[in-house]
């Protein structure tokens, strides 16, 4: 009976490894050193624990990855050769903590502040920014019947210093942009990509923002319209959205390298470019190789 | 004597007990031959659709079959294969014949959920199988 006990133990484990294979089969190598400590079962019963707390994401936002999946993928999964961008990957975080600061002053035109957290674990260490914007959508609900142009105020809030570090002057990071608050208009996307590049570039794990918008008030012709925008805002926190190229040996390089190769025989200086893409020397070889063929 | 000319003539061209089908099988590609398969799926069979949320459908596609003798151009064969084969067939044949296995593949895009509740849009490589080879 010990022997059979065994073997049932043996069966019920190596079950668990082929279900614990798939999810670590698409991670980086990293990452599964990373969280590798545990063998493969108890990180399946970890992530099952964890799947029981899964956190369940925003509907709006899933929405949103929905509409960008389509644009970028057919229905059987294969990447669109008809897109241009260099990115692989495509992360939308919606923050984990949210909290009104400052209320808003509607004779100025300023509305409220919210500082927002944002939890940037899943972001591995082989994934490179490119670029990265804030994300707000709206429901159907609203419309706008003018444009509105507004200033957005962002501030990145260093965590708590402890008593030994001392607290760095916060970015501040202002910017021009010009919405337009139109039916058709699901989202408007604020690029931070120069803000957060270095953040994420040291593998920063949480980002603490606090984000305020000031509007030109003779933009809103209606009162009406004023109270809709004013009421609307603190309630749609924004997502943020980082497209990434993910250098991993599992992720898809193969319009990035031919890319590079087009760049790289137009650009003079190899060097700095070369840089950029580990895999460029080979790429840039046989394009120069194929320029004197030619 | 044209009527006897023209029966003549069909005489010759078509033998009364001719039969097409049989003459082409002569051209056709043996049955089992090492070719590419599709293997459809949906990631609820792989217990992955708690965090895939697409593509609903995922046909990675798989190669299986005989290799030819003479795999030549037509599976991009190197020379190894055929004197892997002769070696197989003439010396020893615990030595292994060639197998069919997939030459190309063609990457997948996925929309997947992470623990934290983050959504994530990937392009993963050689995820679908898209060429055989004999190797």
């Amino acid at each position: 009976s010990q022997a059979s006990k065994g073997e049932a133990r043996g069966a019920a484990s190596a079950e668990l490894e082929t279900e614990a294979e798939p999810r670590s089969l698409l991670q980086p190598l990293d990452e599964r050193n990373r969280s590798g400590l545990l063998p493969c079962p108890f990180k399946v019963l970890s992530d099952e624990r964890g799947g029981a707390h899964r956190l369940q994401p925003d509907s709006r936002a899933l929405r949103y990855m929905k509409r960008l999946y389509k644009a970028y993928a057919t229905k059987e999964g294969i990447p669109k050769s008809s897109r241009s961008h260099l990115y692989n990957t495509v992360r939308l975080f919606t923050p984990c903590a949210q909290h009104k600061q400052t209320p808003g002053n509607q004779v100025t035109g300023i509305l409220p502040s919210v500082d927002l957290l944002f939890n940037l674990d899943s972001v591995t260490t082989l994934e490179h920014l490119l670029k990265s914007v804030l994300l707000y959508t709206f429901n159907d609900s609203v419309s706008f019947p003018s444009a509105v142009k507004c200033v957005c105020n962002l501030v990145i809030m260093e965590p708590k210093a402890s008593s030994k570090t001392l607290p760095r002057a916060p970015y501040s990071f202002t910017f021009n942009s010009k919405f337009e608050f139109r039916k058709k208009h699901k989202w408007i996307e604020i690029d931070v990509t120069t803000l957060l590049q270095p953040l994420v570039a040291s593998n920063k794990r949480s980002i603490h923002m606090s984000v305020n918008f000031t509007c030109e008030k003779d933009q809103l012709q209606h009162p009406s319209a004023q109270d809709r925008w004013f009421n609307m805002s603190p309630l749609v926190p924004p997502s943020l959205l980082l497209y990434l190229n993910d250098t991993s040996i599992q992720a898809y390089h193969g319009w990035y390298s031919l890319h590079y190769t087009r760049r790289a025989s137009q650009s003079p200086d190899q060097k700095t470019s070369l840089a950029a893409h580990p895999m460029g020397e080979e790429t840039a070889e046989c394009g120069r190789a194929s320029r004197h063929r030619r | 004597g044209q009527e006897t000319v023209s029966s003549k003539l069909k005489e010759s061209l078509v033998p009364a007990s001719f039969n097409l089908s049989e003459y082409f099988k002569q051209f056709l590609f043996p049955q089992n031959e090492c070719e590419l398969h599709d293997f459809r799926l949906s990631f609820s069979q792989l217990k992955w659709d708690n965090w895939i949320l697409a593509p609903h459908r995922y046909n990675p596609r798989y190669c299986k079959g005989d290799c030819p003798r003479a795999v030549g151009h037509r599976y991009g064969s190197p020379v190894h294969t055929m004197v892997q084969n002769i070696i197989y067939e003439k010396l020893d044949s615990s030595v292994p014949r060639p197998s069919c296995v997939p030459a190309k593949y063609s990457p997948l895009s996925v929309l997947a959920v992470e623990p934290d509740g983050s959504i994530a849009y990937k392009e993963y490589e050689d995820m679908i199988a898209t060429k055989c080879t004999c190797r």
